[in-house]
């Protein structure tokens, strides 16, 4: 059975889809089966593996009263091992759509069923908001990994992130563990990121990811290219970063 | 009165926050009484100049039917000429409290009435999302000020953006325009962000502000000091680029 993470954090442009991607593709890259499913309107994941015209059906169509089954969805991705689940624009509507039925938060759940044993790791990429489409991801998921900027609105954020955490674990997915919180955009020559690195250290203890991910021009440029940073940048630094949390996310899922 | 600027982009961590907080302070530093309002319930912009702690009554009461006036938050900040009105985290809860009600997207506009012949400016700070929240800022507003970063993801979210623009124009605001594009976190040195910043002038035109906001360590460290760019670091480009941001607009504001 497919150990399946959600990559979320309610703050903005802390790295979720950087995290998402290169995460997946360091996973591909170890030959696991896996599947990047993008349940974020934005489309930010969806954008960096096919151009936006090639997509005519989406997570909206599964997750919406079309049920269209999630297979019917999911496209090979040009790096071996690697699938994708693309999202649209019209994901923004479901928030609406799914209001007052009482299976809401469990449609993405109930879509991956289908496919859950075709895969070895599912990562799911979320938008800036603990709102339903967030929510679908957190029952969904086996664990939950949280990137984080080391800088000062970092860790304003996180009570909200947890206590959304633990509601979901009282009832619809008791089995949901945080995985981790991982530093990205990591840059230690400045006196904010070393502050709040150990703020950071301080408030999660083991639960901070020993693998930290540096900020780089590379990793920014590769989704331009249709790349993650494993096929655009195999030698540079942020290649070794995901690869090397790839394997921190294998010993951590063995581990529990 | 007044004029009213909303600071929005649903794409998450493109510096609407660090803008709104900057450029309030600089209008302010230039003798206009400014007012900078937080509607986003991450509260980045509260913190940066409150404890959490300190703040009891928040935007969410006057937004909700608890309908405080907002006179009664506004507070003023350390800055002369600088007033706050504060948010706080139950604005999260405000999308399903105002489910349903007609006057939803006026409640903002509503409650500024009766303070806006106090001030030369106010700049609304917004969520990443297009949701009430940001649609109430919209609806009050009389510019939108888009801050963009340049980088692959900058140029996907703006169609939605100016379609969110044009639906609000077409009915509950008419007179709202477009005041411009701000390019923010902009390091010329790499690639990306010179190509992603011509294909943002080729998109806007003349709506790309000329005033370009440099990354720059002591813009992300003033917060942490509870203090705007103008006082923390004074002499620092941050600062002389958000003065030279806050002629700009006062430029095209008259201009229009
Ligand atoms: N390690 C890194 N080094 C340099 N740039 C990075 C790094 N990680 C992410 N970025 C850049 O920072 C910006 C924000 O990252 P990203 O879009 O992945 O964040 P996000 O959390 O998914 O944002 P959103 O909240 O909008 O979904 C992007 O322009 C991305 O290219
Ligand atoms: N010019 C700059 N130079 C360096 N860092 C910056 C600059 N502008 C913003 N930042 C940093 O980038 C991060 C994102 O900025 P900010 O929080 O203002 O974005 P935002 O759009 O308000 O995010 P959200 O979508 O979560 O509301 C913050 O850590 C901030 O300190
Ligand atoms: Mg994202
Ligand atoms: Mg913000």
């Amino acid at each position: 059975m497919a150990t399946i993470i959600a990559v979320a954090n309610q703050k903005g442009g802390v790295g979720k889809t950087t995290t998402a991607i290169n995460l997946a593709a360091a996973l591909a890259h170890s030959k696991k089966r896996t599947l990047l499913i993008d349940i974020d309107p934005q489309a930010n994941c969806t954008i960096s593996f096919l151009n936006p015209a090639d997509i005519t059906e989406s997570i909206y169509d599964v997750l919406s009263d079309h049920r269209v089954p999630l297979e019917a969805l999911v496209r090979p991705t040009s790096a071996p091992n690697l699938s994708l689940a693309p999202s649209r624009i019209s994901l923004a509507k479901l928030e609406q759509v799914l209001v007052g039925q009482f299976d809401a938060p469990f449609r993405l759940k109930d879509s991956l069923s289908s496919v859950r044993s075709n895969f070895d790791f599912i990562i799911i990429d979320t938008p800036p908001a603990l709102g339903i489409l967030t929510v679908n991801a957190f029952v969904a998921a086996t664990h939950l990994l949280v990137p984080i900027q080391a800088s000062y609105f970092a860790l304003e954020g996180t009570d909200d992130l947890l206590e959304t955490l633990e509601r979901v674990r009282s009832r619809p997915n008791p089995d949901l563990q945080l995985l981790g919180v991982l530093i990205t955009m990591y840059d230690p020559r400045t006196n904010i990121a070393r502050d709040s690195y150990n703020q950071i250290k301080a408030v999660f203890g083991k639960k901070l990811m020993r693998t930290q991910i540096s900020r780089s021009v590379r990793i920014e440029e590769s989704p331009a290219y249709k790349e993650s940073i494993l096929t655009f940048a195999p030698k540079s630094p942020g290649a070794q970063e995901f690869m090397k949390l790839s394997r921190e996310v294998l010993d951590r899922v063995e581990a529990n």
